[in-house]
């Protein structure tokens, strides 16, 4: 059986929250080492990667390898019905067709179960390759949520640019044109302003915005996101979940035929 | 204009 506690149950909500627009349905897979989930969106132009550690969880229990397929909208709705503060413990029998949640509040005072249907779904499962990376950029991830907004009302795609002087975000359209440049500050008073530039090479990728846009969803998770952008090769936006594991999203680029 | 590829002409399945 599958059985997994997670004291800080309003994580998993943030994590279905910023992935359900995205992907519609997809498999949890679970096994000793935790719980992930991989999956593209309906056009297949990028992909979204949890990893959730099992030592992050307060009680892990996987006596074998299982994939969970669920509806990310149900799940929505039933986390939706978790309090803020509450615990929340996921079940699965080996053979079962349902998952259960159940939701503790903090006193002990409330608990509730809910159980959701589990789906049988056919998916694609992708290696991401490792990759060494021209730059990486790490800002607020309340910064990356508004330059995608603020760029979004001008044009549908951004070049990123990456060069020693900063991380530009350019964008175009009937209204005209943006520019919006991040430089590197590791000493900002607050560390939660700071931004880190890791160049190796300069290197400009253009990207569909909605996506990125989209990917934004995941800002309530982490304090920072990180960029990561290679020649020719999807950029990865990444949330790491504290002590936990991560959030990542990769995204196709734009490329001349 | 610049044509949007798919994920999947970069990362193979595994």
């Amino acid at each position: 059986m599958f059985e997994a506690r997670l004291v800080q149950g309003n994580l998993l909500k943030k994590v279905v929250d910023a992935v359900k627009d995205l992907v519609t349905d997809a498999n949890f897979d679970c096994s000793s080492s935790g719980f992930t989930l991989q999956a593209m969106d309906n056009s297949h132009v990028s992909l979204v990667s949890l990893s959730l550690r099992s030592d992050g969880f307060e009680h892990f229990r996987c006596d074998r390898n299982m994939s969970m397929g669920m509806s990310l909208g149900n799940l929505a709705k039933i986390l939706k019905c978790a309090g803020n503060d509450d615990i929340v413990t996921m079940k699965a029998a080996d053979d079962g067709d349902t998952v259960t949640f159940m939701f503790e509040s903090p006193k002990e005072d409330r608990v509730s179960d809910f159980e959701l249907k589990l789906m049988d779904i056919d998916s694609e499962h992708l290696g991401i390759p490792d990759t060494d990376y021209a730059a990486t950029v790490t800002l607020p991830a309340a910064e990356y949520q508004r330059i995608c907004r603020d760029l979004s009302s001008i044009g549908d795609t951004v070049v990123i640019s990456a060069t020693k002087d900063g991380v530009k975000f350019s964008s175009s359209g009937d209204v005209g044109t943006a520019n919006i440049t991040v430089r590197q500050n590791t000493t900002a008073d607050k560390k939660e302003e700071q931004v880190s530039i890791d160049l190796k090479e300069p290197v400009a990728l253009t990207f569909a915005l909605r996506y990125l846009n989209s990917f934004a969803k995941a800002t309530p998770l982490a304090s920072h996101v990180s960029l990561s952008m290679a020649r020719d090769l999807p950029v990865m936006v990444d949330y790491q979940i504290s002590d936990m594991g991560h959030l990542r999203f990769y995204l196709a680029p734009k490329i001349e035929d | 204009d610049d044509k949007q590829r798919t994920i999947s002409s970069f990362f193979a399945s595994a």
